[in-house]
């Protein structure tokens, strides 16, 4: 999901938090923060914490060496040069092993206070992604209006303009249909569509989005994993 | 007519 964003990563490794990244992409508008709790994992071990340095690219082309159906073993020592990857299949008849060499790789780290939010946002997830992959053939930015009764995503381009209105609603036989506003405050915010559709990659991740939104500030793109998330911080747009 | 602007404006490096 991660890896048209940013290329290099370094995946921290703790018994207690799991696996933790924060990768922010060279443009520094938008950061990613990947978590993923031990209890993801049908065994997950780490003796010491560890930081392992990966080409994201690099890490995909052999994961895609895997069959989905498989087990997949990731193993490093102590002070690792390589990642070692092992896919097993259920029978245990054929296995396949790979090594993956780990990077040095010095990247800025931003810490983020826990913010004060005016709004929050949770759609289908697979609606968002439609919304930002539309409105990107409009214009290059979206801009996202909140009021209490509905959010509207609103594009301009040369061509003409656009958007798309949803008002909130429970769908009580599939709750992950529905559509959550809470406000604190309006809010009307300008991303670039180039970013968001670099989010919804995430999209077959997690049924729903979970969007906060804070005047003048960043904005949070939550999509939850079973046990943990994938975060991104988007960096808005202001006017000229 | 917009301008992005940088998350390293709202957040500090640690």
């Amino acid at each position: 999901s991660i890896k048209d964003s940013v290329k290099l990563c370094n995946f921290n490794c703790s018994q207690s938090q799991g696996i933790t990244v924060q990768a922010i992409d060279d443009s520094r508008v938008l950061l990613i923060a990947l978590k993923i709790d031990a209890g993801s994992f049908q065994e997950f071990r780490c003796d010491k914490d560890l930081v392992l340095g990966l080409d994201l690219e690099s890490l995909s082309k052999i994961l895609k060496q895997g069959n989905n159906e498989e087990y997949l073993t990731l193993m490093a020592e102590d002070s690792p040069d390589n990642l070692m990857a092992v896919f097993e299949d259920k029978k245990k008849d054929r296995i396949s092993e790979f090594s993956l060499k780990l990077m040095d790789i010095d990247s800025d780290v931003l810490t983020i206070d826990d913010m004060e939010t005016d709004c929050t946002i949770t759609l289908p997830a697979y609606e968002f992604a439609k919304i930002a992959k539309d409105m990107k053939t409009l214009s290059e930015s979206l801009k996202i209006v909140v009021t209490k009764d509905s959010v509207k995503f609103n594009a301009e381009g040369q061509i003409g303009t656009g958007s798309v209105i949803l008002k909130p609603h429970t769908d009580m036989d599939k709750p992950e249909e529905s559509v959550k506003i809470e406000l604190n405050s309006p809010v009307a915010l300008t991303f670039g569509a180039k970013y968001l559709n670099d989010i919804v990659k995430a999209t077959s991740l997690s049924s729903t989005v979970t969007i906060k939104l804070t005047d003048k500030s960043p904005a949070l793109f939550e999509y939850k994993l079973p046990s943990g998330y994938l975060r991104y911080y988007l960096a808005p747009k202001f006017d000229d | 007519k917009y301008k992005q602007s940088s998350l390293l404006s709202f957040f500090t490096n640690s």
